[in-house]
């Protein structure tokens, strides 16, 4: 696993995930990373890339719904500028 | 395990 770190320097993260708990796709997988977002700009998530933990936080077990949140309150949250995504490929 | 995981419901997408 890969642990990247994404600056928050664009008005949003630029991915889009598939999979969670009770799915074909077990755990979250990246599908898309939208031009001039975060993710795009870190030049290190890639697609196909599947996400272990964001901030520390573990998303395996996790449905897909709790999974979306727990990253997009990761983004929004004002504590940090940057989140970091444990990954495999 | 690869029959199960075919029974299992396709994930929806998220974009954030």
């Amino acid at each position: 696993a890969t642990l990247v770190r994404v600056v928050k320097n664009a008005n949003t993260l630029g991915i889009a995930i598939e999979g969670g708990a009770n799915t074909r796709q077990p755990m979250p997988r990246i599908v898309t990373i939208q031009k001039g977002g975060s993710a795009h700009n870190c030049e290190q998530l890639k697609v196909g890339l599947v996400i272990l933990e964001v901030n520390g936080i573990s998303l395996r077990g996790r449905e897909h719904k709790e999974a979306a949140r727990i990253i997009a309150e990761a983004f929004k949250s004002k504590e940090k500028d940057y989140i970091d995504f444990l990954v495999v490929e | 395990v690869r029959e199960k995981r075919l029974t299992l419901p396709p994930s929806e997408i998220t974009m954030l």
